[in-house]
């Protein structure tokens, strides 16, 4: 494993902990999206379907169950616990799931390595998470206060992508037969998809000003 | 094969 596998990996279990900290010590989850974090529960369950098949590593393992863990329990949080519930954006938060959930499928089905039933959920998973992180967004554009928590949390998760690039780029060039497009084009997608976040997350960091995202 | 080594990734 390369370091920049490893720091993409942490980025993305520290954007985790930043969502957990902000929900389990403050009880709140103003300006998180439940239809992105739903969305996430999907991708970890459809992708990580192989746990007790294939083992890889302890390290790959204990990663998985802590994303599976994570993912649910968040989601969990913001439909029942009792304080937390009603920190929620229901509102605000109107972003359809199949309309994202129904053509990252057709497409799995359509454009994979391998037509079995596990390949297919992997890929599907590849795709979905690609997406996953747009009603987060759209909440964020509609949201006029977000808080510092909130901001950290999706920069995080941007950076974790961007790391996995430079993972790819890495493996590419020193392991022979490296080479998964359906993996780098929907990973190069999400990634662009936070360009515009980074944008405005920069500019208020230079000009030590409120985060807030043009309308 | 390359399906094994696309899966070691999370």
């Amino acid at each position: 494993m390369n370091i920049f596998r490893f720091a993409g990996d942490m980025t993305h279990l520290a954007s985790v902990l930043v969502l957990l900290l902000k929900i389990h010590t403050i009880k709140s989850c103003a300006g998180i999206s439940l239809k992105t974090q739903e969305l996430y529960a999907l991708v970890f369950a459809t992708r990580y379907l192989d746990l007790f098949t294939d083992y890889i590593s302890l390290y790959n393992t204990l990663m998985k169950l802590i994303f599976l863990g994570s993912s649910f329990s968040i989601v969990w949080y913001i439909r029942y616990h009792k304080i937390v519930r009603r920190s929620y954006d229901k509102d605000q938060d109107t972003f359809r799931h199949y309309f994202l959930v129904l053509p990252c499928l057709l497409l799995a089905l359509l454009i994979n390595e391998k037509f079995t039933f596990r390949e297919v959920m992997w890929t599907f998973s590849l795709y979905l998470e690609a997406v996953a992180i747009l009603p987060q967004l759209v909440l964020l554009q509609r949201t006029r206060n977000i808080d510092n928590l909130t901001g950290q949390y999706v920069f995080l998760l941007g950076a974790y992508r961007a790391l996995y690039i430079l993972n790819w780029i890495y493996r590419y060039f020193t392991e022979p037969h490296y080479v998964h497009w359906i993996t780098w084009i929907s990973g190069l997608v999400q990634t662009l998809l936070y360009a515009d976040f980074f944008y405005y997350y920069f500019q208020s960091w230079k000009n030590n000003v409120k985060l807030e995202l043009p309308a | 094969s390359a399906i094994v080594s696309q899966h070691d990734e999370l």
